[in-house]
């Protein structure tokens, strides 16, 4: 039996509303931890981990690990059915291959309950290592993705280059070329609208845009975002959500051969 | 032109 129950059923919306052009299957492994997903894009390029703890969740009982295989495009098609304010309940069992979406308004006047298939997903985790990166750059989520986006319209690839004093996107298309640099940001009135960069040493990367523009889709998740990076390793584009857990997308870089 | 790498050239499978 797994059940578990949310204050707000919009926050599991808009996590999958994030990943799930990324990722259109997905297996939520249960466990007494909490819920925990991980899947590579179709083309193999990009991961997404996401981590949602079980002390994050109102209630949360999982008697035993459990796996549930979903289709997040029929997924996030009931969760938008939810109300703004509704809480949501998750619950299934091993015996049928469903998992219940329960909808509750905020006075529990109307109740309204979903029933999703479960599906088997053939699906390989890779181990993320535990590494250490050369360079840590926080900044305010919606400034990364006005960087990537603005970017976009320019090229297909963003080179990445931190320094000591800032970081550096570049791009260049067809119609010419574009750098967007930021500084080091610390003195603001919010702690989210710092731009803080940690480098150990310099690191200079390039990765396809159209897939940190997808990874950006998590902007409304959290008001900062932290880029890890390291020379020749994947990005991670980190969304942390305030006392649950986070959203992590991973993306291989382009490499000189 | 670089060239896109594979994520799992750079994670090992479990």
């Amino acid at each position: 039996m797994f059940e578990a129950q949310m204050a707000q059923a919009a926050l599991l919306k808009q996590i999958i509303e994030s990943i799930r052009e990324l990722i259109t299957e997905a297996t939520f492994e249960v466990s007494g931890t909490g819920m925990m997903l991980q899947a590579m894009d179709s083309s193999h390029v990009s991961l997404v981990a996401l981590n949602l703890r079980s002390d994050g969740f109102q209630l949360f009982r999982a008697d035993r690990p459990f796996s549930m295989g979903m289709n997040l495009n029929h997924m996030a098609k009931m969760l938008k059915c939810a109300g703004k304010d509704d809480t949501l309940t998750m619950r299934a069992d091993e015996a049928n291959d469903l998992v219940t979406f329960l909808f509750e308004s905020p006075g529990n006047e109307r109740l309204a309950e979903f029933e999703l298939k479960l599906m088997d997903i053939t699906s390989e985790n890779l181990g993320i290592p535990d590494a250490e990166y050369s360079a840590t750059v926080s900044m305010p989520s919606a400034e990364f993705q006005r960087i990537v986006k603005d970017l976009g319209s320019i090229g297909d690839t963003v080179e990445i280059t931190v320094t000591k004093d800032d970081v550096r996107f570049a791009a260049s298309g067809d119609i010419g070329n574009a750098t967007i640099k930021c500084r080091q940001l610390l003195d603001t009135e919010k702690p989210e609208d710092r731009t803080l960069i940690e480098m150990v040493e310099p690191v200079n990367l390039t990765f396809a845009l159209r897939y940190l523009i997808n990874f950006s889709k998590a902007t409304s998740l959290a008001p900062s975002v932290t880029i890890k990076l390291s020379t020749e390793m994947p990005v991670v584009v980190e969304y942390k959500l305030s006392d649950i857990g986070y959203v992590r997308f991973y993306l291989a870089p382009k490499i000189e051969d | 032109q670089p060239q896109q790498r594979g994520i799992s050239s750079f994670f090992g499978r479990q």
